[in-house]
């Protein structure tokens, strides 16, 4: 699977 | 960051600050929902499960503290404060508000970015937000007019998902590869459910009248 964007929002 | 999304972060945390200061100055819970607390609790708790583990900013960092300690506080507050919780509308908060958490979780099994325990209860998150106002709204409607900082919390908790869905497009515009179809489809189901909420509240705003939801 698509590795997953870093989450940098709140 | 831009800016956005720092106005939408100010305005949550603004709307944060107008529920502290409506609990603290009347010590009264009247006309809040303690089942919507709970599942901003919950939403904070399962998207911030990367605290300790990826730092990203101080900024960051700093929110997401402020963001679960005080979402725990409300609920501490309206289910044990001896004085608040006794102006608790009980009998009007009566929203099955876990159905909501088990619909989201069943979603978030189903469609996430990574089938990973962090990914999936992010995802969780991101979907229990969207709809975790419905008990406040409900409550809203149901106990007839509304005190001024209720309406603007609110208010004020409806508009910073305006300005993610405007940071996300702008985002989209100006970074390759941005797409963030969870929590941009979840954005905009959000701040819709607000819709008829910010009609009568514009309205109440233009005629200096007390807000009145149609019951």
């Amino acid at each position: 699977s698509s590795a997953a964007y870093i989450k940098d929002e709140l | 960051m831009n800016v956005f999304r720092f106005a939408g972060d100010m305005t949550h945390l603004i709307s944060i600050l107008v529920l502290l200061l409506k609990i603290y100055t009347t010590k009264s819970c009247s006309g809040i929902s303690l089942k919507t607390q709970e599942l901003y609790a919950v939403v904070f708790v399962t998207r911030y499960l990367d605290l300790v583990t990826d730092f990203i900013s101080v900024y960051n960092t700093v929110m997401k503290v402020v963001f679960i300690s005080s979402s725990l506080a409300i609920v501490w507050c309206i289910r044990r404060h001896k004085v608040v919780r006794r102006s608790y509308d009980k009998e009007l908060d009566t929203f099955r508000h876990w159905l909501l958490v088990g619909a989201c979780a069943v979603l978030a099994l189903v469609v996430h970015e990574k089938f990973s325990f962090q990914e999936v209860c992010w995802a969780f998150s991101i979907y229990l937000e969207a709809v975790a106002i419905l008990p406040q709204l409900v409550l809203l409607q149901r106990s007839g007019n509304v005190d001024n900082l209720t309406g603007q919390y609110v208010f004020f908790l409806g508009a910073y998902r305006a300005f993610y869905i405007l940071n996300w497009i702008y985002r989209y515009y100006s970074e390759q590869h941005f797409t963030r179809w969870i929590s941009c489809v979840s954005g905009i189901v959000q701040t819709a459910l607000y819709a008829d909420f910010f009609y009568y509240y514009f309205i109440s705003w233009k005629n200096n009248s007390k807000l009145q939801l149609p019951a």
